[in-house]
């Protein structure tokens, strides 16, 4: 029995069904496709058990490399004294609430001085959730009610957080869809108000995307890049069947890494991002 | 654009050419390709590509129209007809007409019962009472209250009460002693995999028996839509399904899937975040939006 070397084209059928069946796409399936082809070429492979593995290895590249390496827990890079600052965007309904409230919680317990700044002043009750974040967590929520200029809040948030010495700073946005031009203006204006405090502000600006969404979530890590930089994704609901097959083309074409996973409603379910787990899931 | 791209894969078709199995073979490559990156499910996708071959073979490509343009034609024909067929409109009557919302987290239940609540008000006349069987999500039942103030629609709510089945049973006992002749139940958002949740909707369902069951499903959803849409059907059969976020730009596709396999009307759609963004369903449009 030596080594094939070609994939079978039943193989290859099985294969992209899985792939987009997990929202992967058709573009990133075709992509992988050719580099499995071209490491059998390279490689040969041996049986399906050696072509798993092929293929494992294959997305696992695609997957971007978090800055910090491979991260096995919630930590910050260090920057200076001065608070980290991390800005939450997505579209609406993906879950930013509720995963900074799980990221207050992993920050605080590994003794950070967090400070949540609600600037989501537009939903309904959208400070009040928050609250009850902050208060589950017991960190400082730095919020001006409903209908203040969420600049404003984001504006104060670094402000008390430097004053106050914090660690780490979590400002929540407004839900908002990509396409609609002045919201993504007024998330363009938020980073900019926070850069007169802190001119490295915010260091870091996590995209939420929800596991269920499709590759519309292309079009969304594009437009929400153009407003205000994206430099990390965190992908929710994947306690559910959804796959979260998105990510992968995300990561490797715009070079994002992703570093939060939601499992769950609960202040414990999140988990820093494990690129050889997310790639088993896809295949369970 | 989805014509010159069929028009180029066709094998050298001109007019008063007729579309055979050898000429059409690639064009459906492209009729599959366009639906998945629409989001539709894998398998629909399958279905409806054979669906496309069988009504564009043998057909006559006249001078008047590119191969491309038939193309296109018969793929919105048969989108339209597959999430189309008759409009069927939701059942409010009843003393009084009881409405439940379901579907998963974060997918516009809460915002489209205050939408709901708005348009049988102002458009049909009622007298709505909303109800506030979310006992999960924090700040869930203030989220409700706020839309009712705002659309001087009253809300049931009992913040002592955990068990969503006991609230929903007082409310409808509150709104026949309040001539409110619709009730709305917006419930928490639930994953079709957590058995618990799935029979707490099943109970508040069992015991309320309202004259419409709602799902309401995230327009940008994936592949998943076929998951969750076929086992909702399952367990609570419900009787129409809100699309909401279209005001985005997302293909849509999972209107298609999920009308496809739990052949379920499709009856009003969101398209905004305000309570007068609700909009009656096209399947033209869709189909449209679909095809990109
Ligand atoms: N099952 C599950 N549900 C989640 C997860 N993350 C968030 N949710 C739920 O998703 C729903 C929406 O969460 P939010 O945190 O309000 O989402 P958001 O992005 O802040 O929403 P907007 O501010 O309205 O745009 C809530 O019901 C959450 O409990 C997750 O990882 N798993
Ligand atoms: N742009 C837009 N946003 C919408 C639409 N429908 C709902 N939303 C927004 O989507 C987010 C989630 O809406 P909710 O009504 O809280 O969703 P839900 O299903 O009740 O969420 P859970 O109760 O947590 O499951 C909010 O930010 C809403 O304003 C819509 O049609 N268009
Ligand atoms: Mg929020
Ligand atoms: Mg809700």
């Amino acid at each position: 029995i030596v080594g094939k070397s070609k994939v079978d084209a039943e193989v290859l059928d099985e294969l992209e069904e899985v792939l987009i069946s997990s929202d992967v796409g058709v573009n990133t399936t075709i992509k992988i496709i050719e580099r499995i082809e071209e490491r059998v070429a390279r490689d040969k492979y041996l049986g399906t058990e050696e072509l798993d593995k092929i293929l494992r290895e294959e997305i696992a590249e695609l997957l971007e490399e978090n800055n910090s390496g491979e991260e096995v827990d919630f930590s910050i890079p260090d920057t200076k004294g001065e608070p980290y600052v991390i800005m939450v965007v997505g579209v609406n309904g993906v879950g930013k609430t509720t995963t900074i409230g799980k990221l207050a919680n992993q920050f605080k317990r590994s003794g950070k001085k967090v400070i949540l700044g609600a600037a989501d002043t537009f939903r309904a009750a959208a400070v009040d959730q928050l609250i009850i974040w902050s208060e589950r967590v017991d960190v400082p929520i730095v919020q001006q009610g409903m209908e203040a200029d969420p600049a404003s809040v984001a504006f104060d948030t670094v402000q008390s957080a430097k004053a106050q010495g914090a660690d780490i700073v979590i400002i929540d946005t407004a839900g908002r869809l990509h396409n609609k031009v002045n919201l993504m203006n007024e998330l363009s204006k938020i980073k900019r108000v926070m850069q007169k405090v802190i001119p490295d502000a915010p260091h870091e600006i996590l995209l939420v995307l929800d596991g269920s969404t499709g590759q519309n979530a292309f079009e969304q890590a594009k437009q929400f890049s153009i407003a205000t930089e994206i430099n990390a994704l965190a992908i929710t609901k994947l306690d559910g069947t959804a796959k979260g097959g998105v990510v992968i083309g995300i990561s490797d074409q715009m070079k994002i890494p992703v570093k939060y996973i939601g499992v769950g409603e609960g202040i414990e379910d999140l988990q820093v991002f494990n690129k050889h787990e997310f790639v088993d899931s896809l295949f369970s | 654009n989805l014509s010159e791209k069929f028009d180029r894969a066709f094998k050298v078709l001109k007019g008063r050419g007729q579309i055979t199995e050898i000429n059409v073979a690639e064009s459906l490559k492209e009729v599959r390709r366009a639906l998945l990156d629409a989001d539709v499910n894998y398998k629909t996708a399958k279905d409806f590509t054979q669906r496309v071959k069988e009504k564009a073979l043998g057909r006559d490509v006249l001078t008047s129209v590119s191969p491309g343009q038939l193309m296109v034609k018969i793929c919105h024909e048969e989108l339209i007809n597959l999430m189309g067929g008759e409009m069927v409109d939701l059942n409010y009557q009843g003393s009084p007409g009881i409405i439940l919302m379901s579907g998963l987290q974060g997918s516009g239940k809460t915002t489209f019962s205050g939408k709901l609540a708005n348009y049988l008000k102002n458009k049909k006349g009622k007298n709505p009472l909303l109800v506030a069987c979310d006992v999960y999500r924090p700040a869930a039942i203030d989220q409700l209250h706020v839309l009712g103030e705002q659309l001087g629609v009253e809300v049931y709510s009992n913040k002592e009460e955990k068990d969503p089945v006991k609230i929903a049973q007082a409310a409808i006992q509150h709104a026949k002693s309040n001539s409110h002749n619709v009730v709305i139940v917006d419930t928490a958002g639930r994953l079709a995999v957590d058995e618990e949740m799935m029979v707490e909707i099943e109970n508040v369902k069992k015991s309320i028996n309202p004259t419409e069951t709602l799902f309401v499903v995230d327009s940008m959803t994936g592949q998943d839509a076929v998951n969750t849409a076929k086992t909702f059907n399952d367990r609570i059969d419900f009787d129409g399904v809100i699309l909401t976020k279209l005001d985005g730009d997302t293909r849509g596709g999972a209107a298609l899937t999920i009308k496809t396999v739990v052949d379920k009307p499709i009856k009003f759609v969101g398209t905004g975040e305000k309570m007068d963004a609700l909009d009656v369903f096209y399947p033209e449009r869709m189909a449209d939006r679909i095809l990109g």
